[in-house]
């Protein structure tokens, strides 16, 4: 009935929804072009730095990107981790589903197969990513992902060595607070 | 990151994410998002999820994957969305989340925990455009 066709996504991201309906409704696409023309939308718009080039530098002030896609009638699943260098990480990961027998390709491999497969090489950091960073840095590189190590990773930057002493008293503890937030997440 | 799932006029369905992870990450890690069952999860048979949050902690209890399986059992979407949480916080009580969950017949829900509430967007015939609607955390 009207409840089919659907799309649906995580987070007010108004425009990717829409593009997704576009396809899936007027142009009568499948679900799976939906899904890679949403993700899409995001990357390309950058959605509240959480998607796509220019956001979530990681500590070396790089961005990569992380993107599946899976078939649910035939469970066939492409993915790409640690993309380097390429902007359009769910097409790559179409490409993956499509044209190998494999689940997922990372880093600078997933870098060459996209390359191989025409997708361009250009640079993820902006000058917004980049001052991100440099902020991160001025504030002793806080807050970070790292424990039992020294020097204090809540009060200094690396290089960090493993503190065996710290490791031995607290254990491995789960987290006790997150950075994560609708502004921060996977 | 974005999460995604659809039903197309034929039936067939879909789910998947693209994402840049965690801000100042250390380098090389990789969050949920394009792990199977974790970021995402699509069985044209049931239905389909795709979670968004805490990453490093997502991806130890496949989310996605337990909405889906949730739905299998004969839940809601609401409520299967719910138990993927929940599973998750009783070992994380400051996890910060939420997950999207799609039924095969065009159903959906949504649940989160950390957030004051979780938005999400969505479009069918029926609503006849793009709607954000709004969920309260458990």
């Amino acid at each position: 009935g009207s409840m089919i066709p659907v799309v649906i996504n995580t987070w007010p991201f108004t425009n990717a929804t829409q593009n997704a309906w576009n396809t899936i409704y007027f142009k009568k696409k499948s679900a799976l072009d939906a899904v890679e023309k949403g993700c899409t939308t995001c990357e390309y718009e950058q959605c509240d730095g959480t998607v796509g080039y220019g956001g979530s530098p990681d500590e070396n002030g790089e961005t990569t990107l992380d993107a599946m896609i899976m078939d649910g009638m035939t469970m066939n699943v492409g993915a790409v981790a640690a993309l380097r260098r390429v902007k359009s990480a769910i097409s790559v990961a179409r490409h993956v589903l499509e044209h190998t027998e494999h689940s997922m390709l990372v880093g600078d491999q997933a870098t060459a197969f996209a390359i191989s497969m025409g997708f361009k090489e250009e640079t993820l950091e902006t000058n917004a990513s980049q001052e991100i960073w440099e902020q991160w840095k001025e504030s002793s590189c806080q807050p970070n992902f790292w424990v039992n190590v020294k020097p204090d990773p809540t009060k200094f930057c690396g290089p960090y060595k493993p503190d065996t002493n710290i490791a031995r008293k607290q254990g491995n503890n789960p987290k006790q607070r997150s950075v994560f937030s609708d502004k921060n997440h996977d | 990151t974005i999460g995604m799932v659809a039903i197309d006029a034929a039936g067939r369905i879909a789910a998947g994410t693209s994402t840049n992870g965690a801000k100042f990450k250390i380098a090389g890690r990789v969050g949920d998002s394009p792990i199977p069952g974790a970021g995402a999860y699509a069985d044209g048979t049931v239905g389909a999820a795709a979670a968004t949050g805490d990453g490093d902690v997502m991806m130890r209890f496949l989310p996605s994957y337990l909405a889906v399986e949730e739905m299998r059992r004969g839940s809601s979407p609401s409520y299967a969305g719910e138990v993927a949480i929940k599973r998750i916080v009783s070992y994380y009580p400051e996890f910060v989340g939420a997950i999207v969950v799609l039924k095969s017949d065009g159903n959906y829900g949504a649940a989160c925990h950390g957030l004051p509430s979780f938005q999400f967007s969505v479009c069918n015939s029926q609503l006849g455009q793009v709607t954000v609607q709004t969920v309260e955390c458990v």
